[in-house]
């Protein structure tokens, strides 16, 4: 047994695929056929079938989604030009969970031996929108390296089949297809809870915003005091505890800001000034002034490096292990270089890497203790920094508990 | 980074460090290094460096160099999927000898 399963599935064999733009290498015609001709490599030796959708919508778009790219492309795995990287596919699951994106800086072709064969490259990342990780074994198709064009009539290697009938079962004599399912993904009662509560949590009036309310917009510190934004409030914890339990407006401390909420907020080394982050935006302050001649609008994240559609940073926090900055928005994020004032080149990077924190972030801060804390609705997550990733998997505990004496 | 030659000339060196360089950011890149070096691939010990080229080199079924010699660094460069190889935890330990 050389394949190796992901760990995810889909909880179902009748799947649905869109493509969302074609490349202009070949005839958008045959790219649909070869398409079709790569799904089929799998529902031949399954019980899978593949039904194309052509529209989408947020709340109901199809399992796989097909796109044609070039380098960033508004995930954590920006295309590297041509060669090297030629596609990438993620695992089942939800949002971009079976999506496979083509690099479109890569000459794809159909029936010739130049160029990049497209059938051969989309079969492998439908393996992986499958649940399939790469293989070790020469010649499987999930053998991470482009092994060129296949002859005509393709057969998936027998490595191939045996992962993907441990995960869809076999297309036996009788039809009726033996599937092992793995244990429901679907979010806890505590995720419904939280949800629930979230939606409440946005209705509450803003007019008034008590402690113990259960969402924060941001947290930071800055001079060792702790900052808990929420709509057009802030706390302010110092080392004894909170400073007093009313909120204050935010506009009574940082003079002339304009927003009436915060999306992030971090207190840069250099200087020891402020970044506030509120939608494609950003401002800086020296202390509670704006920066002499700063524009009362704010000016573009495009200006540190940001994309250009990029709508806003969730979080910005200074990492305890190596004190370098990073700015997180959904779930990609970038290392910020504060000399250059820019984000630092081959960035953005998948969230995933810092294993176990939960996407979209509410935000994330280093506190007095020295760690970094991850924070989602009410929750926070602390995070073991030799070992990348979050202490325990379920949220380390309530915010308002901790740091608002609730 | 490994111990260079400094008797080397200077471009020399600076080619064998971007070469460490480019090799650790594609074993990152591709699930052969863990823990915080897969924010700082730079930082990483020369051991650290060497048990993630052994892991890419049993992968690719190469000769367990522990080094980025040249047949290692050919593979690096071929065309291949964007996602990770990521093995079973267990595989990482017990490269063949």
């Amino acid at each position: 047994k050389r394949y190796v399963i992901s760990g995810s599935q889909w909880e179902k064999t009748n799947l649905t695929f869109r493509f969302l733009n074609y490349s202009p290498d070949v005839k958008f015609t045959k790219i649909r056929t070869v398409i079709y001709e790569a799904f089929r490599v799998w529902s031949q030796v399954t019980h899978l079938t593949f039904t194309e959708i052509m529209f989408g919508s947020a709340k109901k778009d199809a399992d796989i989604r097909i796109m044609f790219a070039q380098k960033f492309h508004h995930d954590g795995y920006p295309f590297d030009g041509p060669g090297n990287i030629l596609a990438h596919a993620f695992f089942p699951g939800e949002n971009k969970g079976g999506d496979a994106h083509f690099d479109d800086d890569e000459n794809w072709t159909v029936d010739s031996d130049e160029g990049v064969n497209l059938f051969m490259v989309a079969a492998h990342e439908f393996g992986h929108a499958l649940g399939l990780s790469h293989s070790k074994t020469p010649g499987s198709l999930m053998y991470p390296w482009y092994a060129g064009k296949q002859s005509k009539y393709y057969t998936l290697p027998k490595d191939d089949v045996e992962g993907i009938q441990k995960l869809y079962g076999v297309k036996n004599s009788n039809n009726t297809p033996v599937i092992v399912l793995v244990p429901n993904h679907e979010g806890s009662k505590e995720d419904k809870d939280e949800k629930k509560e979230e939606e409440e949590d946005e209705n509450k009036d803003e007019g008034f915003v008590d402690n113990c309310t259960h969402k924060f917009d941001a947290i930071t510190r800055i001079r060792g005091d702790v900052y808990i934004f929420k709509g057009k409030y802030f706390w302010r914890w110092e080392s004894g505890g909170m400073k007093d339990s009313s909120p204050i407006l935010i506009t009574q401390f940082w003079y002339n800001y304009p927003e009436d909420s915060v999306d992030a907020v971090f207190e840069r080394k250099k200087g020891s000034k402020i970044m506030f982050f509120k939608g494609n935006k950003y401002w800086l302050y020296d202390a509670n002034h704006m920066e002499k001649a700063w524009p009362i609008e704010g000016r573009p994240l495009t200006e540190l490096g940001l994309p250009a559609d990029l709508k806003k940073i969730d979080a910005a926090f200074t990492w305890s292990y190596n004190k370098r900055t990073y700015l997180v928005s959904d779930d990609m994020y970038w290392k910020f270089d504060e000399n250059e004032n820019y984000v630092v080149y081959d960035y953005p990077r998948d969230m995933k890497i810092w294993q176990g924190v939960p996407t979209p972030l509410d935000a994330a801060f280093q506190f007095n203790d020295g760690k970094t804390y991850f924070i989602k609705g009410k929750h926070y997550w602390e995070f073991l920094d030799s070992q990348m990733r979050v202490k325990t998997k379920l949220p380390t505990g309530n915010i308002s508990e901790r740091w608002m004496q609730c | 980074s490994q111990p260079v030659d400094s008797a080397q000339p200077r471009t020399q060196r600076s080619a064998g460090t971007n070469i460490q360089k480019k090799g650790m950011k594609y074993l990152m890149e591709f699930g052969y290094v863990n823990g915080p070096s897969l924010e700082m691939e730079n930082l990483m010990s020369e051991e650290a460096q060497v048990k993630a080229i052994r892991r890419f080199q049993a992968f690719a079924n190469l000769p367990l160099t522990g080094r980025l010699d040249h047949r290692t660094i050919e593979w690096m460069e071929k065309p291949r999927c964007g996602n990770k190889d990521t093995l079973p935890e267990d595989t990482w330990g017990n490269e063949r000898k």
